[in-house]
């Protein structure tokens, strides 16, 4: 299979990065 | 010889309508932006300050977790590089991730956060550093062949001067081509602030207009 996937893409798949769980109650 | 003051946090709202005009947020918006503070900075310590743990606490509801990107975010965030954060830094943070913006705004903030080592380009070490952390933090699982070849595609790409650095000029070419590598600096939620925080209208220092 050949790789396609950006390192940048999978880097910001990290839920590190997910502010949006700063919301969540 | 020394500006303490500069080191030290303000606590409280501050002046909303200072922070609306230097912000994208409105004058309600930065008043319901401060109720979601509070909730964050008094998870554990109800001092009206966010540390590093109450932000890793809001961020993924356990602060057992070690995240890299958690501490970059936090780090970026910490413009007093004091290790707390007050409103007001808070509330500058995240104007960048409102989805109204600019872009400008938000390709810098993504170039910082993934400049580890503040060199002012992002080298291939970074890269597989990143890539490396964020596989372990979701338990995936890559040989390093296949981590390389990931890095190699995307140097081949954004590297275009091929000297081994993405630099800002760069990453500005590269995001551009991929807007998705800038998802995560926006957030739609920002966008219902008052109505995710509606508590915020009893404690409005500023009449309706």
């Amino acid at each position: 299979k050949p790789v396609t996937m950006n390192a940048f893409e999978l880097i910001s798949t990290s839920q590190g990065l997910n502010l949006s769980s700063l919301f969540e109650k | 010889c020394c500006d303490f003051d500069l080191y030290k946090e303000s606590r409280g709202l501050g002046d909303p309508e200072i922070l609306a005009r230097e912000t994208v947020f409105s004058v309600s918006e930065v008043e319901a932006l401060y109720e979601l503070f509070k909730k964050i900075s008094s998870a554990v310590i109800d001092d009206g300050l966010i540390n590093k743990e109450e932000f890793q606490l809001a961020l993924f509801k356990t602060n057992k977790k070690e995240s890299l990107f958690a501490d970059r975010v936090f780090d970026l965030f910490d413009t007093k590089h004091n290790g707390i954060l007050g409103f007001e830094e808070f509330a500058r943070a995240l104007s960048v991730f409102h989805p109204n913006a600019p872009v400008d705004d938000k390709i810098e903030f993504s170039f910082q956060l993934y400049d580890l080592k503040h060199q002012g380009f992002i080298e291939r070490q970074e890269v597989k550093q990143m890539v490396v952390a964020t596989l372990a933090e979701s338990g995936m699982n890559l040989s390093d062949d296949v981590i390389e070849s990931i890095i190699d595609k995307t140097f081949e790409e954004a590297d275009t001067k091929h000297d081994g650095k993405i630099d800002k000029e760069k990453w500005r070419i590269l995001v551009l081509r991929h807007p998705s590598l800038l998802k995560n600096v926006t957030l739609q939620y920002l966008k219902d602030i008052t109505t995710t925080f509606p508590s915020f209208v009893f404690h409005s220092q500023v009449a309706d207009t």
